[in-house]
């Protein structure tokens, strides 16, 4: 563990809290993409086979709060307040998603073994699973407040683990091809969303596309 | 070239 890991970690808490807390204040799931939010359930289902290898206390817990929480938050888009929720702004196409890191993660992991193949699916997935609540955020070209909170601490998660990844490569002569370059797009996802959330939103303005 | 991906990180 080192503070970049473990920042980005809490910064990834902290996204789901402010998630949460978005939903129960406004009781209102607006703005928020029910597509994104199934492709993390499914990123941490299929991550997470290993839920019963022990690594530490830390990574055990971590694992369960991801899987429970992302579940929790379909229920609460589906179920709780799914009167909220508009279908027609969440268009798009994640089938395609599926498809291609499916189909990526056959051929392109380190080995060969249905857990395996699962968890780089998992890896691919998790770099794209953004895009539909981005699209939807170009869609209607304005979000809460709170909703960008919630993405920036999404994508500040990814971004120190990049960092995390230069430290451990430096340190521990540490490895793992498929997750930098997973990571590294999903990073380059946000760097237009960061770009306005550090011209407007830190600026006291409200969230909205040029 | 070491291919050390022990599923340490989350």
């Amino acid at each position: 563990m080192n503070f970049f890991r473990l920042t980005a970690d809490l910064m990834h808490l902290l996204s789901i809290f402010v998630l949460l807390l978005k939903i129960q204040k406004t009781r209102s799931c607006s703005g928020i993409s029910f597509k994104t939010q199934l492709l993390y359930a499914v990123v941490f289902v299929t991550r997470y086979l290993d839920l019963l290898k022990w690594i530490s206390l830390y990574n055990t817990l971590m694992k369960i709060f991801f899987i429970a929480s992302s579940i929790y938050i379909l229920y609460l888009m589906k179920i709780k307040f799914r009167a909220t929720y508009d279908p027609s702004q969440d268009t798009f196409r994640i089938e395609f998603l599926l498809g291609a890191c499916l189909l990526l993660a056959l051929v392109f992991n380190y080995t060969f073994t249905f857990i395996e193949v699962l968890w780089t699916f998992s890896i691919y997935l998790e770099a794209v699973a953004i895009l539909p609540q981005l699209f939807m955020l170009s869609r209607t070209g304005e979000a809460e407040t709170i909703t960008t909170h919630y993405l920036f601490a999404l994508g500040a998660y990814r971004g120190l683990y990049l960092l995390n990844w230069i430290w451990r490569f430096y340190t521990e002569h540490h490895i793992d091809w498929i997750v930098w370059v997973a990571g590294a797009i999903q990073t380059a996802l946000y760097s237009d969303f960061f770009y306005i959330y550090y011209k407007k939103v830190l600026h006291g303005q409200k969230f909205e596309l040029p | 070239e070491q291919l050390k991906h022990e599923k340490d990180e989350l």
